[in-house]
């Protein structure tokens, strides 16, 4: 089973359409292996991005030097992935009870 | 009834059940097709909703063709068992399904689903091999016959947007394509994905309004709104192209060539904290209010035939 521990998803808030394009511009490099979750589009609507832990520095070094401004969706994404498997055993055990 | 919790997150196995419980049941208006198999030979079981007659118009519902969105799945086996109590009891369904069918698919990705379950929670697409790549899968909402490779997809094989090497390549895609063509009276196309909470209608692969436009507008509207009346969830209406962005080998562009007018995809909830990777606590009011939007376009419908 792949886990993804350290992995962090990033809500990012482009503020133009040069911010945009950008952030499609990271879209297109492969080694980083970014998973995105919304895609970049538009202003209007922001981008979520799971980024593993050997790219995330580099990643948030590359928004902030372009003043592009993000959040913290997923701290941890092991972490929630973890609680979603719990919750389904116990209510599996429940159902069997 | 069945001790099926729908406020939990299920296996294949556990949804498959509770399939067959709703149709042993609900034996008088509900039944379980087979309408193809899986690239790994999984059936891909189709609950049909009939009070009778022969090739009635239908709606169709399918949810889960991005494997990964375990919400649109759980929120699909919920809204089968809303419909199938709800016949008898809410005259607007009960007036529905005496004049239509509905048929509803609940796992349109079965491999992508068990792959979710078992190696890769992360897993979006097909779990397909096609000659010579390296990667596997391809993006089954990006397969359709419907501009085909064009914008918004990939032809790299290891995107998570790869269009695959033609259209419905993928059988998972194909059957419900051939399954469509072959009842040739489905007047509604509905698909269920997550998340960002948009309720879309075509085109994705060209930025030109449907012919059908202003009605789709005002009845995706009607249907946001009758969502938003339960928790206060607030959809955006519009065309893929103007919503997000120009995105190709879509199913509702698909279906809406093909000729099926009211052709709509639900983005559901966005808590702004999980993306798709909502907490089961979430499974039962996302379920319940695109019931409602459903509804609304549902009974849109049925008062609207062409």
């Amino acid at each position: 089973l792949e886990t993804f521990v350290g992995h962090q998803v990033l809500r990012i808030r482009a503020s133009n359409k040069e911010q945009i394009q950008k952030l499609q511009f990271l879209e297109t490099l492969e080694h980083l292996q970014l998973d995105f979750w919304l895609n970049p589009s538009s202003p209007a609507l922001p981008v979520d991005v799971r980024i593993p832990f050997h790219s995330l520095q580099a990643v948030k070094v590359f928004l902030e030097s372009n003043s592009i401004e993000y959040s913290i969706l997923i701290e941890d994404l092991q972490v929630v992935l973890d609680e979603e498997k719990q919750a389904m055993a116990l209510s599996q055990q429940r159902e069997r009870s | 009834s069945s001790t099926f919790n729908y406020g939990t997150y299920h296996s294949l196995t556990s949804i498959y059940e509770e399939l067959d419980n709703l149709a042993h049941e609900c034996s008088g208006i509900v039944s379980k097709l087979t309408i193809g198999e899986s690239y790994e030979k999984r059936p891909l079981y189709v609950l049909k909703f009939s009070t009778g007659g022969t090739n009635r118009p239908a709606i169709w519902i399918d949810a889960g063709i991005h494997s990964r969105e375990w919400i649109t799945q759980a929120s699909a086996i919920w809204i089968a068992r809303k419909i199938a109590s709800d016949y008898g009891s809410d005259p607007s369904i009960t007036s529905l399904l005496d004049k239509m069918d509905i048929f509803l698919l609940a796992v349109a990705n079965p491999d992508g689903y068990e792959f979710t379950h078992t190696e890769n929670r992360m897993w979006r697409k097909t779990r397909s091999r096609n000659q010579g790549c390296l990667c596997i899968g391809v993006d089954p909402n990006r397969n359709w016959d419907a501009g085909f490779g064009g914008p918004g997809a990939s032809s790299n094989p290891c995107s998570d947007t790869y269009h695959g090497p033609s259209a419905n390549s993928e059988v998972e895609v194909k059957s419900i394509v051939d399954f469509i063509e072959n009842h040739g009276n489905i007047v509604a196309f509905l698909t269920l994905h997550s998340y960002s909470q948009l309720l879309m209608y075509p085109y994705g692969y060209k930025c030109t309004k449907p012919a059908d436009y202003a009605e789709l507008d005002s009845v995706g509207k009607a249907a946001a709104s009758s969502i938003h009346s339960l928790y206060g969830t607030t959809f955006e209406v519009g065309s893929i192209c103007t919503t997000i962005y120009q995105a190709s080998g879509g199913s509702i562009d698909w279906s809406y060539d093909y000729g099926i007018k009211y052709s709509f995809a639900f983005e559901l909830r966005d808590t702004g904290t999980y993306g798709f990777l909502l907490p089961a606590s979430q499974i039962i009011p996302t379920a319940e209010e695109t019931w409602l939007g459903l509804k609304t376009i549902m009974e849109h419908v049925r008062d609207n035939p062409y």
